[in-house]
């Protein structure tokens, strides 16, 4: 149904601005429905103008800038109508300290209302989780899980 | 709704039996390249993506049997399990702990298998399977399932592609 | 030539043998010709086999496995015959703390025979460079080159 | 043969002159998300790879002049020059620096540009400029130039795509 679309599409873009504001510290980001008369005639469009910058095509963003974009979508849509669990495997591997940080802050935050379970090798991201798991292989690979502690010193590998 | 545990055996880097037990919130999972991080996300797709085998970085389905390592022989099966608190009924089964499980044995034929599927260990149909978990919005094919090396695809799809999400939604 | 073919395969066969075994800490990985007699009409094909685990198709390798693969075949091949200059945007991002000081080390052993310009933001990688460029935007967009310091209590994001 | 510098004018992030100093030996680059690190490489690869421009994340060269960033207005051109060392003359050019200079400047016509090409600072034909490139082994479609996100590519390429590198070396 179009109207049901129209709906859904407006409550995630208004999402969508907010919580990209926030993950890239003042930056603007918003969905354009290609035909909004006809919408399953045409696509979803995103633009971002990433903090003081200015309107940015989404090939010319940088990887660190694509990533924060990728995640404000997903948040956006969770805020909209959570599914019960998000299994996000290194979706940081492009960003830098300071955005794993905020990464790490806003999924601890959203875990509130779904169970986030997220592979990483960046303390930065780690150290918001409620609970680590470690996972090894003692030279045979055969994988052991270890270690399911609050997380406290963990080094960048996991041991 | 939340996963409460996952039960491998004999799945890809996990051998023998496995529990691994999740709570709510915010679980990170961590260790060095190769240790298994992604074959835990793996799991949880192969119960929940039964129609995709590409999803699981398998070209079939038998290559998700431990191979046996450098000089073991390589297992003939495999079998994994989700256990959900099922408290809030999204899942509609009438049970506050909802056990799903996959099975896959190999067969005579060269990389032939028979695939089996159990919801509270009673045999089910995958259709039946399916429909379940399109019910409770948790199929490997969501949005909210990104694999290592795809958190930008959502710039990069196509408009029609990144319209296809919303549709879904609603 | 089918003959100057074969001789860049074994040289190279050879260099990535040992490359791998070093960088991945004992695994064995080599290269086939799929058609020896008439290399032209086939492919290069790559055999891994991390340490202590069995042969393993390329799929189903993790991500800092395949990374390390992909950087032996480049490392090889500049054994062989090097290029002046190499240019490697974030080739750590998926790599672990102990992998990536693994790279750096052995950029730095190599960059005495070609200019190495690596993008990074891991101060394991990074910690090996002769040389650091620094780069920031100040909150208006546009680059500015800072500090080309040796390295010396780098962050994470460079500041 | 070793880059001793690259002058940047109005290419993408970077406005006006900038002049970016280089040593032999392993150099890196580091700085926040969208500081301008990639961009680097896209001016490099801009001189180096003169006949494609999707190597560069551009779907049209004029995409690389500088926007004018939030409130300014475009700049209508852009120009990189790459200062080499030439002494050990791996460049078939008689002098002990080489300059190589790629500019390009708007037209009238929207998107429209015009392209040249200098070698210590005398124009140059394209292919002049690509055969010296390949001469000494630094065109943007290496084995040796890899981009940002493109580390597994070598083992995620078709072998014959693969063996093709061998050919190129050969
Ligand atoms: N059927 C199998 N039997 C045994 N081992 C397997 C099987 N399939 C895959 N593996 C191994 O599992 C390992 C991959 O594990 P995984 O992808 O989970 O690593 P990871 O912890 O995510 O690493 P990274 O940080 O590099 O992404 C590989 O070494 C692979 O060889
Ligand atoms: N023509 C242009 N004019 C002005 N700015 C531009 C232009 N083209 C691209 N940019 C900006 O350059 C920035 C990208 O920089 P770059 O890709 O070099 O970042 P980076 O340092 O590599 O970041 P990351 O760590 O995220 O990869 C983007 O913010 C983009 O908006
Ligand atoms: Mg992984
Ligand atoms: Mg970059």
């Amino acid at each position: 149904k179009k109207y049901a679309l129209l709906k859904v599409y407006r409550a995630i873009n208004d999402n969508f601005r907010k919580i990209y504001k926030e993950m890239s510290n003042g930056g603007d980001a918003y969905l354009i429905l290609e035909d909004e008369e006809n919408p399953f005639n045409g696509g979803l469009v995103i633009k971002v103008k990433p903090p003081g910058k200015g309107i940015k095509p989404l090939h010319a963003l940088s990887g660190g800038e694509k990533s924060l974009t990728a995640l404000a979508f997903i948040f956006a849509i969770q805020q909209y109508d959570p599914s019960p669990i998000y299994l996000l495997d290194e979706v940081d591997m492009f960003l830098d300290g300071v955005n794993s940080e905020i990464l790490g802050r806003i999924i601890r935050r959203n875990a509130s209302s779904a169970q986030f379970i997220v592979m990483s090798l960046r303390k930065a991201t780690i150290k918001f989780a409620d609970y680590i798991i470690g996972v090894a292989n003692r030279g045979d690979g055969i994988s052991r899980i270890y270690a399911h502690h609050v997380p406290e010193g963990v080094s960048e590998n996991g041991q | 709704m939340y996963l409460k545990a996952i039960e491998l055996e004999n799945f890809k880097s996990f051998v023998h039996k496995n529990r691994i037990d999740f709570k709510q919130g915010f679980t990170a999972i961590s260790g060095p390249n190769g240790s298994g991080k992604s074959n835990i996300g793996d799991a949880i797709l192969f119960v929940l993506g039964p129609k995709s085998s590409k999803v699981i970085r398998a070209s079939k389905l038998v290559d998700l049997i431990y191979d046996g390592g450098k000089k073991g022989k390589p297992a003939d099966y495999c079998r994994v399990s989700l256990i959900f608190d099922n408290s809030d009924r999204v899942l509609p089964v009438d049970s506050n702990e909802v056990r799903l499980t996959r099975y896959i044995k190999r067969t005579n034929k060269e990389q032939g298998y028979n695939s089996y599927f159990y919801i509270n260990d009673e045999s089910a149909r995958l259709q039946d399977f399916v429909s379940l978990l399109e019910h409770a919005k948790i199929s490997a094919d969501g949005y909210n399932f990104v694999k290592q090396g795809d958190v930008t695809r959502i710039v990069e799809m196509t408009p029609v592609e990144r319209r296809g999400i919303l549709d879904e939604i609603s």
